[in-house]
């Protein structure tokens, strides 16, 4: 099946494919093609898993994490943690073109996208608040945390260290509607 | 998330993700999307590869980095992407997680662990071929 241009995403995310195809068909960078395609993802939040009004923390807050590579020179720009702005992987490909680092994270991220005339707004929506609060229903499970008081299985927070580690079977979350 | 690589018709490559990451994690927690060679990784002398799934076991492995140095050293896209899943398997049995992998000469491939509930990954290409997005999908092992 060896045939170029190609474009290939993870998930069924149609739309986001054909966005980055047609970047290329028209001439534009493999850069500009996966930073159309993502982007398409972050605005039609990709089955919740991509973009704002998505998998919330224990804080109900949504952040979102992104990253761009060209292969031909091997920079990278990404972001961790990004808070208040919607289009990650511009933020991104900000990050690889206009600064000399790799990974910027969280607020200090978010200070460096309003710098560079990304709007901030909020990335809340009626959806992630329903799934938080469903969570803060559901006693905080599933729960990430572990060797903390009150037990994390059964309690929401705040926690404490827990005198003793106890190593423990790792439960699994992740799942077609909740991964990186 | 979407994890994603696009080739031109030169081989020049570039991949990127986004995710707004795992519901519920303890906040400031980062997964492996916007990790280097974990999230995804692109290098135009081999290939590129993107994984999606539980970042938190995932970017301990560096699964796109291993996949296309496996290329560069001659393995195809789907032996690559295999073997890149059977490195964290070794350690993790049960982790939820998939990779793309695509080489400069357009070949491509996935692979996936299968879980309970996870036995068949669904992925999406187009190509001079195609010339639209083809739902495409491999069997986990």
């Amino acid at each position: 099946h060896a045939s170029l241009p190609l474009v290939i995403n993870t998930w069924p995310f149609k739309n986001a494919t054909a966005a980055a195809w047609r970047v290329l068909q028209s001439g534009g960078s493999v850069l500009d093609a996966v930073e159309r395609g993502c982007a398409r993802c972050e605005v039609e939040q990709c089955d919740g898993s991509v973009g704002y009004g998505g998998s919330p923390d224990e804080s109900g807050e949504t952040t979102l994490d992104a990253l761009i590579m060209n292969g031909d020179t091997m920079e990278v720009g990404a972001v961790a943690g990004l808070r208040r702005i919607k289009n990650a992987i511009g933020v991104a490909r900000a990050v690889m073109e206009r600064t000399d680092h790799t990974l910027l994270v969280g607020q200090s991220a978010s200070v460096f996208a309003e710098n560079m005339g990304f709007v901030a707004e909020d990335l809340t929506t009626n959806k992630s608040l329903n799934i938080f609060s469903q969570w803060l229903q559901s006693n905080c499970q599933p729960n990430y945390r572990k060797n903390v008081f009150p037990d994390p299985s059964a309690s929401c927070g705040p926690y404490e260290p827990r005198a003793t580690l106890k190593r423990t079977k790792r439960a699994q979350h992740a799942s077609r509607l909740s991964h990186d | 998330t979407i994890g994603m690589l696009a080739v031109d018709r030169d081989g020049h490559m570039a991949a990127g993700t986004s995710t707004n990451g795992m519901t519920h994690k303890v906040p400031g927690r980062v997964g492996d999307s916007p990790i280097v060679g974990a999230g995804a990784y692109a290098d135009s002398s081999a290939g590129g590869a993107a994984a999606t799934g539980d970042g938190d076991i995932m970017m301990r492995f560096l699964p796109s980095y291993l996949a296309v140095e496996l290329m560069r050293a001659g393995a195809d896209p789907s032996a690559a992407c295999k073997m890149a899943i059977s490195r964290i398997k070794r350690h993790y049995s049960e982790f939820f997680g998939a990779i793309i992998c695509a080489n400069t000469t357009g070949h491509y491939g996935a692979a996936c662990n299968k879980t309970p509930g996870f036995t068949r990954f669904h992925y999406m290409v187009s190509n001079s071929k195609s010339d639209a997005p083809l739902l495409k999908s491999v069997d986990c092992v």
